[in-house]
């Protein structure tokens, strides 16, 4: 079922809050979601889709999300 | 493995460590024989040696502490960050903060402090995040029972400071490379469905969301299994897969281990004392027979009447022509056997007693 748009806005803010917190994304960058087009954030997504031998689509799909939900060190994943 | 960027390192090889405050989740006894062979795992594979200070400045300062605490990264409640420390150098420099939002546990229970002190220690350090997945190094939070450096974090940590003077130096365990033409199994079971390679720790299974195969450990499915897994084999009709290691057997329902588990081999199912373990076993779903293959020979179990048949054992060769002496895994899907040994996978057809083909053992990955 698509997901409501109340589960949409949760995942996004998943996404942006794993970026900025592990992979540099600028605090403030507009809001990902499953249309973004090509932008910063996006190539954020595939540095971290790479960094965990997923399929680097640059869409946060749902295993993207179930690793993005894994409990994990705060260090981030590329250099600060 | 990959190391801080700038490549930090302390300079000197003894390290003084201070534990600043207690969770009151563990004893303090509890958290000090963590911290310390958290410490142990790193000083047993470098030159480096660690002694703990109860005042004063230490090189590497470890706190519980909660949300902001004024290091510019404040921790996120419970769940998400479970702790962070700080590349080598003076001040905050080597520094490990432990979130107390979490609980702190000394088992398998999330946390398990001593595992998540081995992870930061490695940032403390000068090593930065792996993307092993077997690698203690990698950063989201695994607990597969026991905790131990792979052979990539020893690398990763003789990159920086060299080996230990220690006459038999450790090695740690590798991750297997689903795309490795060498690859063998342990055991393979289909699930539901699915197909499951097993191999040491981790399970590997084709999925359409990994550009090859999903790898990770058999602990995320099954914490209670023991890793080194020898045979496995699913009763479709009962939803339940049967894991096997030396003469113990678990069984699962989908996640849940089903209760009275362990159990023996021999009791179970009347094999002989002399049989020590299972290479390989596989249930034929249409007819409810399960073949038990024990060196150059095999049992045949009937999951009906819930016991073997007679005239068991025979001998291999007799009745699966071709495949060899010993079988590594089998499974079966669509009614064939798919044998493994070594890196060679034979597709076997019981109804003609013939191989139909023979591939590489990581065929079933887009290698």
């Amino acid at each position: 079922f698509p997901a409501t748009s109340k589960t949409q806005e949760e995942e996004e803010e998943v996404v942006q809050k794993y970026l900025e917190n592990y992979y540099n994304l600028k605090t403030g960058w507009r809001k990902i979601s499953k249309q973004t087009g090509p932008g910063q954030s996006v190539e954020k997504l595939k540095q971290m889709q790479e960094f965990f031998g997923l399929k680097v689509t640059g869409k946060p799909d749902a295993e993207t999300l179930k690793i993005m939900k894994q409990p994990r060190c705060g260090v981030p994943d590329v250099a600060n | 493995f990959v190391l801080t960027p700038g490549n930090p390192r302390w300079e000197q090889a003894q390290l003084t460590y201070r534990i600043e405050n207690y969770t009151p989740d563990l004893s303090r006894a509890d958290v000090d024989h963590a911290i310390e062979k958290a410490f142990q795992l790193w000083s047993d594979v470098t030159p480096l040696t660690f002694t703990k200070v109860s005042e004063g400045q230490a090189d590497i300062m470890l706190s519980f502490v909660r949300r902001d605490h004024d290091d510019n990264n404040a921790f996120d409640g419970p769940g998400g960050q479970l702790a962070h420390a700080y590349q080598p150098g003076s001040g905050i420099g080597g520094d490990v903060h432990f979130d107390e939002d979490e609980r702190w546990t000394k088992d398998f229970r999330n946390y398990n402090l001593f595992r998540v002190a081995a992870h930061e220690l490695g940032h403390s350090l000068g090593l930065a995040h792996s993307t092993d997945i077997g690698a203690l190094m990698y950063p989201s939070y695994m607990f597969s029972g026991d905790v131990q450096l792979a052979q990539d974090d020893i690398n990763g940590i003789q990159a920086i400071y060299g080996a230990s003077q220690n006459p038999n130096q450790p090695v740690g365990p590798q991750t297997p490379q689903v795309c490795d033409s060498k690859l063998t199994f342990d055991a393979i079971t289909t699930v539901r469905g699915e197909i499951m390679f097993f191999k040491d720790r981790f399970y590997m299974r084709a999925t359409p969301f990994y550009p090859e195969a999903e790898l990770n450990f058999i602990s995320v499915f099954w914490p209670h299994l023991p890793n080194g897994l020898q045979a496995a084999y699913e009763v479709a009709h009962r939803d339940e897969v049967l894991f096997f290691k030396g003469n113990k057997y678990w069984a699962v329902q989908g996640q849940d281990m089903l209760p009275g588990y362990p159990k023996d081999i021999h009791s179970s199912f009347g094999f002989p004392r002399s049989v020590k373990h299972i290479d390989a076993a596989v249930s034929a779903e249409q007819t409810g027979k399960t073949y038990f293959f024990v060196a150059n020979k095999y049992w045949r179990y009937d999951e009906y009447k819930r016991s073997m048949d007679a005239g068991y054992p025979k001998k291999i060769a007799d009745d699966f022509p071709g495949i060899g002496n010993k079988v590594d895994a089998v499974f079966e899907k669509d009614g064939f056997f798919y044998f493994f040994h070594g890196t060679r996978q034979y597709k076997f057809d019981p109804k003609t007693q013939r191989i139909l083909t023979l591939q590489k053992a990581n065929s079933w990955f887009n290698c």
